[in-house]
């Protein structure tokens, strides 16, 4: 592939650019790649880190979850058990009466 | 940490990651 | 900075390179470069999505941990009905054996 897919026209690299444009566009390129390079590993780290801290979350969200269903159990019951005493204290209450 | 803090880094974070995206690089 | 910086032998560069190898040498920096750009892409766009799903699971857990107090309250409530009317009940059986 010719240099022309990354935007130096032919003719400038080989035969008319002197070698002092070359020195400072290889210090360009790989000043810029240097840089890139830096970038990329931040994101990559900082990434890693979210997914982590994400992961740590779901872990959280898990727990609760069980917490949870395990209140709403006992909340069904407590209601069963009222509702049953309720239904009993009224039939001792009308056998009293009659 | 707090929510707010987490926040806080959660906004750093996404302009962080937005700003490589629109960064121009590699161009001659 | 001088070239050497990035590995270059200054002498290479300028005077003993011929321009074949500075042209390969240009290629494969500027096809370097933009697979660490696209990499470096790639890393925030990912972390991005993470970032997302993050922020979407705490909005989850927030909404999860509101049921669970509300939950947590109303079987209080109902655990402190169920003693009152229970020592109701003792106290009326008590008076009626009287």
């Amino acid at each position: 592939m010719s240099v022309e897919g990354h935007g130096y026209p032919e003719s400038k690299v080989v035969s008319e650019a002197g070698p002092e444009w070359l020195r400072t566009e290889m210090e360009r390129l790989s000043r810029e790649l240097s840089e890139t390079t830096h970038e990329k590993m931040q994101a990559a780290e900082y990434g890693l880190a979210v997914l982590e801290e994400k992961q740590q979350l779901k872990q959280q969200y898990d727990e609760l979850e069980a917490e949870y269903e395990t209140a709403r159990r006992e909340l069904d019951q407590l209601r069963e058990a009222f509702g049953q005493a309720y239904s009993n204290h009224k039939k001792v209450a009308a056998d009293g009466e009659s | 940490p707090s929510m707010k803090a987490g926040t806080t880094s959660e906004g750093v974070l996404a302009n962080f990651f937005n700003s490589l995206l629109s960064k121009k690089t590699g161009s001659p």
